[in-house]
């Protein structure tokens, strides 16, 4: 490209280099480089600050797939089925967006539908009654299915809006543990349909974050995901992978782990703190 | 597999006598690409390609009947050699109770990993104790004394009193009750949060622990090298506990901590149950970063 000779073989490396150390990956970052060369040929760019500009606003476009805000049912209950590998947020992003629709008016409920590890029902009690909002739960080592059902017909008995499932970290890697999400998905849809299944993803994940969302999207199909720990020193590039490939819009971003540490997510924002 | 990619390279160089500069690169670029998709840190990957290419060059492996071989043979030796050690064990000396200190990012698996280590050394025939010291997280002290409970071990700790004040009420009644060891887990933090790192110095300033072990998840990225950097510069730590291993992630994160801060990692995390807990095998984690 000709705008590109106008830049050094160090220029491209340099932008190559911070991209991959965002995790972008070696792949996406060498397509986003393509891009930039071929809008910067387009414009006539001269000035580095321009290309500057240039890559921050390709990988902005690149994540701007889909809709943002939480996709709620028209007809009945809005069940979000919050999913994700072991440790990444989910139980605290729950109480975030619990907090957050709240403030919005909406009612909500949440099912505790972690059954299985150690004080992860009492976790989400303590969230719930900080936030404001009642918890479904059984027994741990009950039916994680059955907890979620109950919640859905509590919220349906009592004209609730919304219903946010919280579900045990998993790896995509475990065939049964897959299989139970499956099944967590399906016994709920006897009642409701499933409006969002949002994939909890922490930004210090490499290249690894692709093959989960690859996993969990094929395994239940995933209509969000929220990318947590933004507040660290890590960019959460794979998001650009992830989005670029699976079309899965990022909805939040957690930036804390207190109750209102939840933002909206904004591309222009990302891709600016990316190249910082 | 990056056997695989080394000999397409290859076969489409055969021919040569002697590779050219731009041809040995492209060799090189294989290693780096196969790296970099397994999570080594870009800068990392770099030094330790660089490293491999002068041995390549220098023993003429690129010239040999089976160039691909060779090359793997020097990558992965390099590699099992950067990430072994000799200082795997953990340290017992010292005055009892011996000390052990877990600390790490949020959610990488400090509080299943203590209760691992317990059961681990309980098996050996010590007498741990674990303190649950992180006052922050919701259910944080119930979780440690659930998996406590499960494998017989007594935790101490709750949530209403200071991190410090629990770890010395602990301490004391270790000595009182017989226990010779204690096995601390901490809260979740991030290394540029100056209040919570100055919270674990303070710690290791006044209990001196005798093995402060980072947890670190092995799908973590690029980041790696700067947390391992900062939690060794800020409050030091004398190994790492890599954990998830149980799952897919190539776990190149091992090698760019181990290159950047010299520590050695002293155990592997394979999966939630309390036995899950292996010592780290250098050789078996080469393979994997390698694909
Ligand atoms: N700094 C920071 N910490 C976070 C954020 N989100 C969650 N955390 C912390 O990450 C840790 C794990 O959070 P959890 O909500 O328990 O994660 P989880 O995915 O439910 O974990 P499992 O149920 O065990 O799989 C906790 O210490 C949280 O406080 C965030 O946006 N920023
Ligand atoms: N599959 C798998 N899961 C693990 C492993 N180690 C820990 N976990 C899971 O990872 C999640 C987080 O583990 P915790 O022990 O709560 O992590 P933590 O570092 O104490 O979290 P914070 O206290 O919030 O910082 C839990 O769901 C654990 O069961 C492992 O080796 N393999
Ligand atoms: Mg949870
Ligand atoms: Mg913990």
């Amino acid at each position: 490209a000709l705008a590109a000779r106008r830049f050094d073989e160090d220029f491209w490396e340099n932008a190559e280099e911070i991209l991959i150390s965002a995790d972008v990956g070696l792949p996406m970052s060498v397509e986003v480089v393509e891009a930039v060369k071929t809008r910067l040929t387009a414009l006539k760019v001269k000035e580095p600050e321009e290309a500057l500009q240039a890559f921050k606003d390709v990988v902005a476009e690149k994540l701007s797939v889909g809709e943002t805000g939480i996709k709620f049912n028209p007809d009945g209950v809005t069940v979000i089925l919050v999913v994700g590998v072991n440790g990444t947020g989910k139980t605290t992003t729950i109480a975030k967006l619990a907090n957050y629709m709240h403030e919005q008016g909406k009612t909500v409920i949440l099912a505790a539908a972690d059954t299985f590890r150690a004080a992860a029902i009492e976790q989400l009690e303590v969230w719930g009654e900080r936030v404001g909002v009642h918890t479904v739960k059984h027994r741990p080592g009950s039916d994680s299915a059955a907890v979620a059902y109950d919640a859905v017909e509590a919220a349906q008995a009592r004209g609730i809006d919304a219903v946010i499932v919280d579900t045990a970290g998993r790896l995509h890697t475990k065939v049964n543990l897959m299989e139970e999400l499956r099944k967590i998905k399906r016994i709920v849809e006897r009642k409701v349909p499933v409006t969002e299944v949002l994939l909890v993803l922490d930004a210090t994940t490499g290249q690894n974050g692709l093959i989960q969302a690859r996993q969990f999207k094929e395994t239940v199909g995933v209509t969000g995901i929220v990318l947590t720990k933004l507040d660290g020193t890590a960019k959460g590039g794979i998001v650009v992978a992830i989005e670029h490939e699976l079309g899965i819009p990022i909805k939040f971003i957690g930036v804390g782990e207190k109750m209102h540490d939840l933002l909206p997510f904004d591309p222009t924002g990302f891709a600016e703190a990316l190249f910082s | 597999s990056l056997t695989d990619r080394l000999q397409d390279v290859f076969k489409r160089l055969r021919g040569h006598a002697k590779l050219s500069e731009k041809q040995v690169q492209e060799v090189m670029r294989e290693i780096r690409l196969a790296l970099l998709e397994a999570d080594v840190n870009f800068k990392v990957a770099k030094e330790f390609v660089s490293q491999v290419q002068e041995r390549a060059v220098g023993q003429e492996v690129l010239q040999s009947l089976t160039p691909a071989q060779q090359v793997i043979k020097i990558v992965n030796e390099e590699m099992v050699e950067l990430l072994g050690s000799k200082e795997n064990a953990v340290n017992f000396s010292g005055k009892l109770p011996v000390t052990i200190m877990l600390i790490g990012l949020q959610g990488s698996g400090k509080t299943t990993a203590a209760a691992k280590l317990a059961r681990h050394l309980k098996s050996k025939g010590r007498s741990p104790m674990l303190v649950a010291a992180d006052v922050y997280r919701p259910a944080a002290v119930e979780q440690l004394k659930v998996l406590g409970e499960k494998i017989g071990v007594e935790v101490t700790g709750s949530a209403n009193q200071k991190p410090l004040d629990i770890v010395e009420k602990a301490v004391k009644a270790a000595l009182k009750a017989g226990h010779d060891t204690v096995i601390i887990d901490t809260a979740g933090r991030l290394h540029i949060d100056s209040e919570m790192m100055q919270e674990i110095s303070q710690i290791k300033k006044r209990f001196k622990p005798q093995e402060i072990l980072l947890t670190v998840d092995a799908m973590t990225g690029q980041d790696a090298v700067n947390v391992a950097l900062a939690f060794k510069e800020q409050v030091d730590f004398d190994g790492i506990v890599l954990t998830k291993l149980d799952g897919d992630a190539r776990g190149g994160a091992a090698l760019s901590m181990r290159a950047v801060t010299g520590k050695p990692i002293k155990f592997a995390s394979v999966g939630e149950k309390l036995e899950d807990l292996e010592p780290f095998y250098p050789d078996r984690m080469a393979s994997r970063i390698l694909g």
